[in-house]
């Protein structure tokens, strides 16, 4: 009773617990088994599946674009906005011009859910749940923030070495497994052009780095493909964004997911802190999902449209 | 289940650099047992934090100290998730 049978009837104007967001990823594989595949690149400490959706057209180790969400659990637009996003994919590919040019020419990686553990737990214990699950030997407190435990610039300023802090960096670099995962998918496809990492809430674009004020190579074609990413997100509701270089444009933090994968080489990296409206922070109303969704996925394209544009 | 009744979430714009540093302080108190939603960017950037009920009192206290405005974003949080499950059960029936 009230589970949706298909893609078309599943409520995306509603915040759902992690077992029907894996009924939707395994509904949308099996509507389009000739685009969308579900792989599991790993497991969380709890033993749940990382799964990750590819769209693809076909072809063999494409140039491919990697988008996360939820990496903080607690962020629940996020993970909702992945949904959404998942759908649109399949939705607009053969209407849409730009997203057609770039799935018949590269792969879609999303992962909705990259803390698993850390979702369901902000769904049946403790809302306001951010890190992963993992416990700390010698320490009551739990978990490790996974968005500083990259091995980049990790252990410095801007992270925590207390277990009991938000910002607690882990015990090494990519200790926790929903960390891990990624880190040895990204290396293991080595075709990686743009990866794309969304948190909220805050309303910036950022890239990299956090670590170093040092600015990267690229920071002129990243800060002014920032600036039409956001001014097309702005043009549907009038959302306005702050964008830069994470370091310049936030604060320092120091072993973050995307200082990794600039170092890694992949150029076009970039992470979203999705709208805010100034009245809930993490518990934005669920009629906000659609068009934090909509406004979002016009920089999504914008970014994805250059990665497909600009070969490297 | 963990509940928050009675935790607030405060806004705190700083309006000078002085004030950045005082709040960029708070960060590391542990004794008022804060939840930083939005962290110390700059000056006139505003930042969210939660404040649990038992040192809601002694925290505005520090903030009135050093003349730091604040408004409250979230007046009870509990309330705001309860209603966010309620709408949650009720979209899922």
């Amino acid at each position: 009773v009230g589970q949706p049978r298909n893609t078309d009837s599943f409520d995306y104007a509603r915040y759902h617990p992690i077992n029907e967001i894996y009924s939707f990823q395994d509904m949308l594989v099996a509507e389009n088994p000739n685009m969308v595949s579900k792989l599991v690149i790993g497991q969380s400490y709890e033993g749940r599946p990382l799964n990750v959706l590819k769209f693809s057209t076909g072809g063999t180790n494409r140039p491919a674009i990697w988008i996360d969400t939820g990496i903080h659990s607690r962020e629940w637009v996020t993970q909702a906005s992945g949904i959404w996003f998942a759908k649109k994919i399949v939705k607009d590919y053969g209407s849409d011009p730009a997203l057609t040019a770039i799935l018949d020419n590269m792969d879609i990686f999303l992962e909705i859910v990259t803390n698993p553990d850390g979702y369901y737990f902000t769904h049946t214990s403790n809302r306001m749940w951010r890190k992963t699950r993992k416990p700390n030997p010698g320490s009551s407190c739990i978990g490790v923030d996974p968005n500083r435990n990259w091995d980049a610039g990790f252990g410095g300023p801007g992270a925590s070495s207390s277990p009991c802090s938000e910002t607690y960096r882990g015990p090494r670099a990519h200790s926790e497994p929903e960390v891990k995962a990624i880190v040895d998918f990204v290396k293991s496809h080595g075709n990686i052009k743009a990866f794309i990492s969304i948190h909220s809430y805050s309303q910036m674009l950022l890239y990299p780095y956090g670590y170093t004020t040092t600015p990267v190579k690229d920071q002129a074609e990243l800060h002014q493909l920032a600036q039409k990413a956001i001014s097309d997100l702005t043009s549907l509701y009038g959302t306005r964004y702050k964008y830069g270089s994470i370091i310049n444009t936030i604060y320092q933090a120091s072993g973050g997911t995307i200082d990794w994968t600039y170092n890694q080489g992949v150029k076009y990296s970039y992470t979203f802190e999705l709208r805010d409206t100034g009245l809930y922070g993490f518990l934005l109303p669920a009629n906000q999902i659609i068009p934090t969704a909509q406004e979002t996925w016009l920089a999504l394209m914008a970014i994805m449209d250059h990665t497909h544009k600009n070969p490297y | 289940k963990d509940t928050f009744e009675g935790h607030q979430v405060l806004r705190i714009v700083p309006k000078n650099d002085v004030q950045l540093s005082l709040i960029k302080e708070l960060e590391k108190m542990i004794e008022f047992e804060l939840d930083i939603w939005m962290g110390v960017t700059d000056a006139f950037s505003p930042v969210d934090i939660r404040v649990p009920s038992h040192t809601l009192h002694s925290f505005k206290s520090y903030l009135e100290n050093f003349n730091i405005n604040y408004s409250t974003m979230i007046e009870n949080l509990q309330e705001m998730l309860d209603r966010e499950q309620e709408e949650m059960d009720s979209a899922a029936r």
